[in-house]
């Protein structure tokens, strides 16, 4: 694992809580927001298992610490889009709170629901981003979540160890995680 | 056997504009000369294996450049040869976070 430079972190009283909120004007109308809603929380559940960081979904888009929309191209903010695969989404350090992905992928939540071969995992992607406002930079351990490259329909949801030590290097851990769980899945996954 | 339901014929072109065609670049090595080779140079440049300032690439594979694919394998868990192989092209064509993977331009103040 690595980190951005200066090493930032949510520098708030322990246990962090941060709040996420949808972009109201920056969606993609093919995703319904009930099964938004529910990759996203999915996703910040992830990460606040292994970390005393909670996370809230908040109305409130302007005034929430993560702000999550969809862009096309030039966005403004000197990162520009490049249509379908190429860069998929960035986010940005903490405590900024940025989280932009693509609007030109085809998203999806549910790889035999969208034949696509350019279909890209949202889970997979936003659970990815979650590590870059949190501090995480790209690892080069490419069975980690914070491997910069993901293959179209390909899902990496699950955090790996490298994952896991990175961010509570940052922020401790959740005093209910267990390490042995962890190493437990990662073997039955290397044997399955 | 299962028979494809014609709702799901696959229409989606899978390869990216910009970085489809680098295959072109495989096994290139020093010294040579491949056109559009300056564009693998602003992939680099992007993602933080070249120097910012550099904005006038030559299609040449020169010194500089072996020395981004070199910690571009390194970075990204390849192994490491300084060439454009196989394994190093096809990562480098993969869809990918947009963060840059040395530099992190990404990492602006709370405004």
């Amino acid at each position: 694992f690595t980190y951005f430079n200066g090493k930032p972190r949510w520098n708030r009283p322990s246990p962090v809580t941060l709040t996420y909120a949808f972009s109201p004007g920056n969606l993609i109308d093919y995703i319904n927001m009930s099964e938004m809603r529910a990759v996203f929380k999915r996703s910040f559940s992830r990460w606040a298992l292994v970390i005393p960081v909670t996370f809230y979904e908040s109305e409130d888009y302007y005034s929430a610490d993560i702000r999550i929309g969809f862009y096309r191209g030039d966005h403004g903010d000197g990162e520009p889009f490049d249509g379908v695969l190429g860069v998929l989404a960035h986010a940005f350090s903490p405590e900024n709170g940025r989280f932009h992905l693509d609007a030109a992928e085809t998203w999806a939540i549910d790889f035999n629901q969208v034949k696509s071969k350019a279909a890209v995992d949202l889970e997979s992607v936003a659970t990815h981003e979650i590590g870059h406002v949190l501090g995480l930079a790209h690892t080069s351990v490419k069975e980690a979540v914070m491997y910069p490259s993901l293959s179209p329909r390909t899902k990496k949801v699950d955090l790996k160890i490298d994952d896991v030590e990175g961010v509570q290097a940052l922020y401790g851990s959740n005093p209910n995680f267990k390490f042995s769980s962890l190493l437990e899945s990662e073997n039955s996954s290397n044997n399955g | 056997r299962i028979v494809t339901d014609p709702s799901t014929v696959i229409t989606v072109d899978t390869r990216n504009s910009t970085w489809h065609d680098f295959t072109r670049f495989l096994d290139a090595g020093m010294g040579s000369q491949v056109r559009g080779m300056s564009e693998l140079k602003q992939y680099f440049q992007r993602f933080g294996y070249l120097p910012i300032p550099e904005t006038n690439f030559t299609d040449t594979f020169d010194d500089q450049l072996e020395s981004a694919v070199t910690m571009y394998q390194t970075k990204l868990g390849l192994p490491v040869t300084g060439k454009l192989d196989s394994d190093t092209i096809s990562t480098i064509m993969s869809p990918r976070c947009g963060v840059s993977d040395t530099n992190h331009t990404l990492k602006t103040t709370k405004h």
